[in-house]
């Protein structure tokens, strides 16, 4: 049972980790293009 | 089936033991998930490590971004701004929908509410406005005063699209666009966004019919002030009895939005 309390939360913080990846990407795109309109 | 006769002291007693195969097996079986345990929790501390890193770097773009924005809307206040295309041109909705999206979550560190995000978007309405072909100036009279503050071509339609400031701006920040319809160019289409926080000079001088989006449906026809004849009545009555038609409303907006075409090409 320990195993797979391990493998769920090892899933949970994966995905989460992909979310805030995209979210990451997506900032700094966004970031970039604010930075280009003022360059 | 160890004999009782087996000589416990014999050098080799243990050899004669029936062989333990059955705890020999489950003690590997402990060790082997043991080890499978360790390797899980070894690489859940690596992305519960990364998992604080990305939060970390999110956290400090998400602060730049705001800082930068807020700069950059300073700037468009104050120069007249080519700049109102970062909105329009550089990203696309769908981006801006996952900015906005994402600005709002628990996890984004947004420099915009919710509500703001939603009072904008309930604001948003159309009004189209009869408009001679030959004239260029993407003028409306709507009763307000405007400062317009940029123009540019767009991909879908060849005549150029106008942006206005309302004139009390800042205080009022109300914004339209204006560019003649692609479909019928006799009339100009204004996109409004946002509500005035003042009256109007009511300086209306010519019929418009305007569209809430909000609400999807045929807002309300304003007419002209010298409207007398009986004509115009006539005209008028006829109006406000189609418009108070959910059917005509209906297949209105369907027209608007293009599906009437596309329903007809398919």
């Amino acid at each position: 049972s320990t195993t797979s309390a391990l493998v769920d939360e090892l899933k949970r913080v994966n995905a989460e980790n992909k979310k805030l990846t995209e979210m990451l990407t997506l900032m700094c795109d966004n970031y970039n293009v604010l930075k280009n309109q003022l360059m | 089936s160890l004999d009782p006769n087996t000589n416990p002291f014999d050098l080799h007693f243990a050899t004669k033991l029936p062989k333990r195969e059955v705890s020999d097996s489950a003690s590997a079986k402990f060790l082997v998930k043991d080890e499978k345990a360790n390797t899980l929790q070894d690489e859940l501390n690596r992305a519960n490590s990364e998992n604080k890193k990305l939060t970390e770097m999110l956290a400090r773009v998400s602060e730049s971004y705001c800082a930068l924005h807020k700069y950059l809307e300073e700037f468009q206040s104050r120069k007249s701004p080519e700049n109102e295309s970062f909105q329009n041109e550089h990203l696309t909705r769908k981006r801006k929908q996952d900015l906005d999206e994402f600005v709002s979550s628990p996890i984004g560190l947004g420099c915009r509410t919710t509500e703001s995000i939603s009072s904008d978007k309930a604001t948003v309405s159309i009004a189209y406005y009869p408009a001679d072909k030959s004239d260029l100036s993407l003028t409306v009279k709507d009763g307000y005063q405007w400062r317009k503050y940029g123009q540019k071509i767009t991909k879908d339609n060849p005549s150029p699209r106008a942006y206005f400031r309302c004139s009390f701006s800042p205080s009022c920040s109300v914004k339209k666009k204006v560019q003649r319809s692609a479909e019928d160019p006799s009339f100009l289409v204004a996109t409004y966004e946002g509500t005035h926080n003042h009256a109007g000079s009511n300086a209306g001088g010519s019929r418009t019919v305007k569209l809430d989006l909000v609400q999807g449906g045929l807002g309300q026809v304003e007419g002209k002030k010298e409207r007398g004849t009986v004509r115009e009545v006539l005209m008028q009555q006829m109006a406000s009895s189609l418009t108070s038609d959910p059917n005509f409303t209906a297949a209105l907006a369907a027209a608007i939005s293009g599906r009437l075409v596309e329903q007809s090409r398919t």
